[in-house]
């Protein structure tokens, strides 16, 4: 079990070691990856030992073998298959995205409830109705993730037909707090409040 | 000086004070308000103390008084203006949201380096050459928020641009570090680093 704030700095990490093995870089030393990553070396190599002993002393790290033990322990070594809730403006960024599908997200199916919208072709899939989500997520075998990008009035309803269809991880970019059961895990995107915390920072820049 | 988590944590006390407000309710426990904002009221009370004494032991707090010191602390009693950069897919998803301007982020230009993107009407706006950005920040008195959402290969060099004009606070989409003076504050939303850590609780109750 790693404690939440290594969990939040892997994939920063894995995305640091991916460009340098696409530059063909065998060994990076924790110096080189926390700067990289825009973590500090200390930190770097604290968070690694909870994976267990990879790097050699005044060597460094093996990049592919950490690649690969990252992997793991995030559980990239298969594919994940998502569903997005909500095709206005933010779903209709997100389905078209190929950064998704290169990490081994796989946007299975898309659905809206506006009539206006369910039917229409977006890249590659067509817009299905919400009703459907249940019988689409076990015709495909079940889902992992859920995107909502529904307003917030309607998230919780929209999280709870997500949870009832099987789906374990969603991803809320609502400016809503959703209730989940323990056995589902949340992550939270809101951008207004990205916006917020910088605005407390410059508010403080300019108060010196 | 506030610690950076209880920083993180305001705008979303902020939003629930909010709606709370916008149902006309006047005083709220400690314990209701951690609840609507997904924290425990031992935290909220906590954080709260680093602004000064406001709840009464036993009654609660007043949401009008607290929604006004949280936006003090926050520095949104003034209009924040914001550009962005890189119109594409997200960036035209980012523009048309209301969700900013509610807040007080006011977006005042927006900009592209594709020929084909640049002159462009877009919400009431038209795309701009990034080469203009130096003289619309400094026709606009100033700006203090740039969205960085261009792929990663242009995101420092869009960083350094976003400096050199003066913008002090910048939100990056883009999957890469950047790296920016110290009197310079970057928040970075990376939705792939969100799907991954998903995956790493998802694997975790997979393997129980
Ligand atoms: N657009 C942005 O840049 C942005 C920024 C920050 C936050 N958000 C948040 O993301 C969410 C989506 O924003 P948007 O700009 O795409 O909004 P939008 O209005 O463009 O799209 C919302 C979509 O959700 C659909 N919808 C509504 N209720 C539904 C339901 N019960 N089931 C299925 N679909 C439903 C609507 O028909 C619409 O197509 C909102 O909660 C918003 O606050 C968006
Ligand atoms: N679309 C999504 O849902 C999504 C999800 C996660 C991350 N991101 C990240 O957000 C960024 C934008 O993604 P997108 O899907 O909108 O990409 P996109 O290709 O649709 O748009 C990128 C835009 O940036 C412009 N651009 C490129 N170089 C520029 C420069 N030097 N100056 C100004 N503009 C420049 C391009 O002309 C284009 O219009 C990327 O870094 C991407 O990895 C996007």
């Amino acid at each position: 079990k790693l404690p939440q704030t290594t969990v939040a700095r892997l994939p920063v990490y894995l995305r640091s070691l991916v460009y340098l093995a696409g530059r063909g870089v065998q060994i990076v030393s924790s110096e080189e990856l926390a700067q990289l990553a825009g973590s500090n070396a200390a930190q770097l190599r604290k968070d690694l030992s909870y994976l267990g002993e990879f790097g050699t002393r005044g060597v460094g790290y093996d990049v592919d073998q950490l690649i690969n033990e990252i992997s793991k322990w995030l559980g990239l070594l298969r594919d994940r298959s998502v569903v997005i809730a909500g095709m206005g403006r933010l779903g209709g960024a997100l389905v078209g995205y190929p950064g998704f599908s290169q990490k081994g997200f796989r946007i299975v199916a898309v659905f809206d409830h506006d009539p206006a919208k369910v039917g229409r072709g977006v890249d590659g899939l067509i817009v299905r109705d919400m009703s459907e989500l249940g019988s689409i997520v076990s015709q495909n075998g079940g889902v992992d993730i859920g995107i909502i990008a529904t307003p917030a009035s309607a998230a919780q309803a929209v999280a709870d037909q997500l949870v009832r269809s099987g789906i374990r991880g969603i991803l809320n970019f609502a400016p809503i707090t959703i209730e989940v059961p323990d056995e589902v895990f949340v992550r939270q995107v809101d951008l207004s409040v990205e916006l917020q915390i910088l605005s407390y920072h410059l508010q403080k820049a300019e108060r010196v």
